[in-house]
């Protein structure tokens, strides 16, 4: 699954977050939603790395890859968090943390 | 009657066992049937695919397996395991899933060969869902007898539209297996993917149909079907993915990670009989047709709608001859009902055992007008308790009829100090049984502490079901009954079958920067060439215009057909003849040229577009033609 949100499966290699959107026009477009998206991820200091799956309205949000201290990765964390938190139109954010999944 | 070249099918018992009679998925008599899975798409969502292998390659799907390699190529590329590194468990359950249902196509999502993440978990669930119509399984949480997890919200979320909108909105199918936490004492109801009512959930018994030691219990199991046991038992024969054996097979492989692709196995076989067959079909086919079996330990018990469930085998044994005729005849069920109880605040103290602390909740006819639920299928009940030891912790829920679920089980090795919070467990045991009436939740602490330290802070009871009446379900009961002779297992007999949902999907391929450069760079240089070339036409024709040569004495413009001026395919040309310079008296002295001399070989090997662009050069002087040839001569 690579290219679908993984720590390191798209390449950028940073933290990254899931964000459901609402469209504010309404009844978002895919395209309106994408580019509000696009700047929401911006204005958080993030890549939007797309839609997560078929999931309408949720999309993945990356910090581009790049050696940070830990100190400048939880400001980093921080900056993040206050700018999705802030943002009307976001429903539900959620920073994606490795599962534990084994084979049966 | 059905041969195969397999030299390993008869070791195959869970196939046909002849050495214990009925301890088998019971599929000879739909292969017979021709019912073998055809047009049916499982897949293993696991580790990979190795599909070069004999026993997979002919139901590889290569045309979808080639869209996923450009975007999983990373994965695809390194798809065959390294040997020397853990044995990926899922090789050996394809050939599983392969050799029940061998008509089928088989698909796989590599999810589990490195950091695994939400999102990730909610793209493989919907991956090509329209395409894809059984998810098997085999991995979760793990079953060490101290976890409590599950799909996050994108995966509940993926699972959720999954059954929506998969399959044309028939809905996905996904099959997991219970778990192999049993020497742990690990339940699967501490396994948000094996209690979730989206989800088949699928248990392993011996060949003697005893549970193993491996194997997991839970409430919300929906059925059982063949794996290992212990040393003394067979075990499944499959495919041995490093092929240290040398034969490429196995007889040793056990677990649920064997069970569960069988079981989806069997339910491709439905799928080929009827294919719009619903999400909550297949559950209700499976709770419908799954056999009880005599097993002692197995503690049975038969609900109020006369289905018996046992915490250790579900509903009782997968049986393909029975889903499959079931499934011939089956038409819908009614939408799902659902109904959700008030957050219930409680903050009471959970006594010591052999007390317990008792709630209950009334859910009466007026609470169910609304969605219409009259018969249940799954009940859940979302809990939030504080302990500081939670494995201490024991759950049953009683439902109206007084049939008991235990959906939270004590595990001593379950030390984790922050108890449930909004933990959801849930029961498929009074599947069919009335919806109205009083739910109670039974809470004790089993654990050595000598004062109470366990608090219910609150729970909530969520109801799903349908517009089904006790009635309507014995009704379905006797139908069923009366097809499992075989006799609608024809292709006479067909049910007509709604067209299903068009869904567009995402494609999830998305172009790299890098690809995109070089596109632009391309297109640029296209338009470059297409300006230089235009104005090298343009010049040129200007330069006809106005060549004295030709405006002083006669110029042949080459023959040009009507068909093509009518048609408007006519061809830009330019006049291949020029006026007659020095050498030219000495070539019209040789006479008009043959077609062999004009055909030169550069031109015969061009297609019907250059010999009719060409046809006006065979009225030309040869020196014409050997400006086609490259010399460089002065033409008009």
């Amino acid at each position: 699954l690579a290219g679908t949100g993984g720590p390191h499966g798209h390449g950028l290699g940073g933290p990254s977050w899931a964000v459901h959107l609402e469209s504010l026009e309404g009844e978002g477009e895919e395209e309106t939603l994408e580019q509000q998206a696009d700047a929401l991820a911006r204005a958080a200091g993030l890549v939007n790395a797309g839609r997560i799956g078929e999931l309408q309205g949720h999309y993945l949000f990356v910090q581009p890859a790049g050696h940070r201290l830990l100190l400048e990765m939880e400001a980093i964390r921080q900056q993040v968090e206050a700018v999705l938190a802030g943002h009307e139109a976001v429903r539900w954010h959620s920073e994606q943390r490795l599962l534990r999944r084994a084979k049966r | 009657s059905v041969h195969f070249n397999d030299p390993k099918y008869p070791q195959q018992w869970h196939l046909n066992n002849r050495r214990i009679p009925g301890r088998d998925i019971n599929v000879t008599g739909v292969w017979e049937r021709n019912v073998t899975g055809r047009g049916v798409t499982v897949v293993v969502v696991d580790d990979g695919v190795e599909h070069t292998i004999q026993d997979i390659a002919p139901n590889y799907s290569e045309t979808l397996s080639q869209k996923k390699r450009k975007m999983y190529k990373k994965h695809i590329e390194n798809k065959s395991p390294t040997y020397g590194s853990p044995p990926p468990s899922s090789l050996a359950r394809r050939p599983a899933l392969v050799r029940s249902c061998y008509g089928l196509r088989c698909l796989g999502i590599r999810v589990l060969d490195g950091p695994l993440t939400d999102s990730m978990e909610a793209v493989a669930f919907n991956k090509h869902y329209q395409i894809n119509d059984i998810y098997s399984c085999s991995w979760g949480p793990d079953d060490d007898g101290k976890t409590v997890d599950g799909p996050h919200q994108l995966g509940k979320a993926a699972l959720q539209h999954g059954v929506i909108a998969g399959r044309q909105g028939f809905g996905s199918i996904f099959v997991v297996a219970s778990g192999n936490g049993g020497q742990h004492n690990d339940n699967c109801n501490y396994d948000g993917y094996a209690n979730s009512i989206y989800t088949v959930t699928i248990g392993a018994v011996d060949e003697e149909g005893h549970m193993p030691f491996y194997a997991e219990e839970c409430a919300s199991m929906l059925a059982v079907t063949f794996s290992g046991g212990d040393k003394m038992l067979r075990s499944i024969v499959t495919t041995d993915w490093d092929l240290q054996k040398g034969t490429g097979c196995t007889e040793g492989h056990t677990g649920t990670s064997a069970a569960a692709p069988l079981a989806a196995g069997m339910i491709a076989l439905m799928l080929q009989v009827r294919p719009c067959l619903t999400w909550r079909d297949v559950q209700h086919i499976i709770v419908f047709t799954a056999t009880q079996y005599e097993d002692h330990r197995a503690e049975w018990i038969t609900n109020e709608a006369g289905f018996s469930h046992s915490h250790q085998h579900g509903f009782g044994l997968l049986n393909a001859w029975r889903l499959v005729n079931a499934a011939k005849i089956w038409t819908s069920v009614p939408y799902l009902a659902s109904y959700v109880s008030p957050v219930l605040k409680e903050n009471k103290a959970i006594p010591q055992s052999p007390r317990s602390l008792e709630v209950l909740w009334n859910v009466s006819r007026t609470d169910l007008e609304m969605s219409g639920l009259k018969t249940l299928e799954h009940v859940a009940v979302t809990v939030s308790i504080t302990h500081p030891r939670r494995g201490s912790l024991e759950l049953k829920l009683f439902c109206p009829s007084g049939m008991m679920s235990l959906i939270g089980t004590p595990r001593s090795m379950d030390s984790d100090p922050n108890g449930f919070n909004d933990w959801t467990f849930s029961t498929v045991r009074c599947w069919g049984e009335r919806a109205r009436g009083t739910y109670r939740l039974v809470v004790r602490d089993v654990g050595d502490e000598s004062f109470q330290v366990g608090i219910l802070r609150q729970w909530q009871l969520t109801l799903y079901g349908s517009v089904w009446s006790p009635v309507d379900i014995r009704d379905r009961q006797r139908l069923l009954e009366s097809a499992m002779s075989g006799k609608y297992l024809h292709d006479d007999f067909v049910l007509p079958c709604p067209p299903g949902l068009k869904i567009p999907e995402e494609d999830g391929y998305t172009i790299t920067p890098n690809t995109l450069k070089t596109l632009v760079l391309v297109g640029c240089f296209t338009v470059f060439w297409t300006i230089y070339y235009m104005l090298e036409v343009y010049l040129s024709q200007r330069n006809v215009a106005s060549n004295q040569t030709c405006r002083s004495g006669p110029c042949h413009w080459p023959h040009r057909s009507r068909k093509a001026k009518e048609e408007g395919t006519e061809l830009e040309s330019v006049p291949l003849c020029s006026s007659k310079d020095p050498d030219e008296v000495e070539t019209e002295s040789r006479g008009p040229p043959t077609t062999s001399d004009l055909l030169a070989p550069d031109l015969l090997e061009q297609g019907d577009w250059s010999l009719s662009q060409n046809k006006g050069a065979l009225d030309c002087p040869p020196q014409h033609l050997d400006l086609l040839h490259g010399k460089k001569e002065q033409i008009c």
